[in-house]
């Protein structure tokens, strides 16, 4: 794995008209275009390196297969891993890298279909989290970009934000599990309801 | 009744049910109580023969900033981890502001675009923010997302500056925020990319987040700033979403905030997520 990509992409990227955004629009898009190469690239290397980091098991840790998914469309919530429903006996497991050098605490926010979700710390401890639903204006961005750019038109639209404290330690990471609340016998966390709309 | 307010923590934010505008922000910690105000407004781009604003020039007609909504809708959201108030400014701007239950600021999630052309005007979009705090024409600006520096309007200290643009020649390349101050308190603004900010007006912040030109300002690019978005054949103007973070502190506290929480914004926490059995999971 490397990152070679996105060395070349930020290379070409140091010309004067990438960096004030004073090319023609066909290299603007190339610009990008070599960016999202590199991103997806550093995406798939940082993937494996958390495989790494969180498998405990000795010797050479595997690079081939990493279980990671991240969602570079984040904040249109556009993220199948999270919407993709959680099995039976199964659940999403979500891991926080901090890559500054100090404690942080967060408030977290994850697209997802249904409100009947709970979340638990690493140490099994269940944690608050509150629901609020998805906003059109959200959905409509992320129908019109995901065509534009992934060229796929998703099915189905995730209902609700799913917001969660996390906290991590300097340059570490920690690990958070969502489940279905029934499955679990728990209450689901705090569905947000809207006042009286002004 | 007239005031609605959010903040599930220290930090609260009061807004005008009348308007659905902020009008303030208090902190029960610090006790700093600033009344601020934030609207959208709009500059329309010079389009005289002399000089067209464009990708290089930031050149407005001179006519003061349209203001966009002078009332606007607001849905209110609360809860235990963060309360929001959406606002619906028109039909290509609308912002969310959130309060989270231990930050010592409030995000603004702003979505603008696409923004119209219909009437042949470019439009260059700012927020703007107006505390009643006396500057005496003094406002903060980061010099490359590094120290804030002090600058001064339409002067500057080493050469007789000349003003022909009172708002494009008072206009500073942002990269992690501005602030002001009236030696009481601090307001800063830090945001999550480059742009354009200036304090045309003591009092003032603003931040040009989006523009949308018709014209080439013949400096070499040859085209018009009209980035358009095209699924198939059907193009339109670009819409931009991100978030813009306030912090109000008594004066010479804001800068440990402006630091650390600047460069928690500009590398945020990176999530990864599998589906995976938790005992499973575990034992590895």
């Amino acid at each position: 794995f490397n990152t070679f990509s996105l060395g070349d992409a930020l290379g070409v990227t140091q010309h004067h008209d990438a960096v004030t955004g004073t090319a023609k629009q066909h290299t603007t898009d190339d610009y990008a275009k070599r960016l999202a190469i590199g991103a997806s690239e550093s995406e798939v290397v940082v993937n494996s390196a958390l495989s790494c980091l969180v498998n405990s098991k000795s010797g050479p840790c595997s690079t081939t297969s990493s279980l990671f998914n991240q969602c570079q469309l984040l904040n249109i919530s556009y993220c199948p891993p999270t919407e993709e429903d959680i099995a039976e006996g199964k659940n999403l497991v979500v891991v926080a890298y901090n890559p500054l050098g100090w404690n942080r605490t967060d408030i977290i926010k994850i697209p997802v279909n249904d409100a009947d979700l709970i979340v638990k710390d690493s140490m099994g401890n269940l944690i608050e989290a509150q629901f609020i639903e998805l906003d059109n204006i959200t959905s409509n961005l992320r129908k019109l970009y995901v065509k534009a750019y992934l060229g796929i038109s998703p099915k189905q639209t995730p209902n609700y934000w799913l917001f969660f404290r996390v906290s991590v330690s300097p340059l570490g990471w920690n690990t958070y599990f969502i489940s279905k609340a029934s499955q679990e016998g728990s209450s689901a966390g705090y569905v947000t309801k809207m006042d009286i709309p002004q | 009744n007239e005031t609605v307010e959010i903040g599930p923590g220290n930090l609260k934010a009061s807004f005008s049910s009348s308007t659905g505008q902020l009008k303030r922000l208090y902190n029960s910690i610090t006790g700093v109580d600033i009344p601020v105000q934030q609207s959208y407004l709009w500059y329309s781009s010079s389009s005289d023969l002399d000089q067209d604003s464009g990708a290089y020039i930031f050149r407005p007609d001179g006519s003061p900033p349209v203001i966009v909504a002078r009332s606007v809708p607001i849905k209110v959201m609360r809860g235990p981890l963060v309360d929001e108030i959406h606002q619906q400014f028109n039909s290509w701007i609308s912002q969310v502001i959130r309060i989270y239950k231990d930050k010592e600021h409030a995000e603004l999630e702003f979505t603008i675009g696409p923004i119209p052309t219909e009437d042949s005007v470019g439009k260059e979009v700012i927020t703007k923010m107006t505390a009643n705090m006396a500057t005496d024409k003094v406002f903060y600006t980061d010099s490359n997302g590094r120290d804030f520096l002090k600058r001064v309007r339409d002067y500057r200290a080493d050469w007789d500056l000349q003003v022909t643009q009172p708002v494009a020649g008072n206009y500073y390349p942002i990269n992690l925020g501005m602030y002001i101050t009236d030696n009481k308190s601090e307001l800063s603004v830090l945001v999550d990319r480059a742009t354009g900010g200036a304090s045309i007006k003591d009092g003032e912040i603003e931040l040009m987040l989006h523009r949308r030109l018709i014209n080439d300002d013949g400096r070499g690019v040859g085209e018009a700033l009209d980035e358009p978005v095209c699924v198939g054949s059907t193009c339109e103007g670009l819409t931009v979403r991100g978030n813009y973070y306030l912090g109000i502190h008594k004066n010479t506290d804001g800068s440990r905030w402006r630091r650390t929480t600047g460069q928690e914004i500009y590398s945020p926490l990176i999530l990864a997520f599998a589906h995976e059995n938790q005992e499973q999971w575990k034992a590895l």
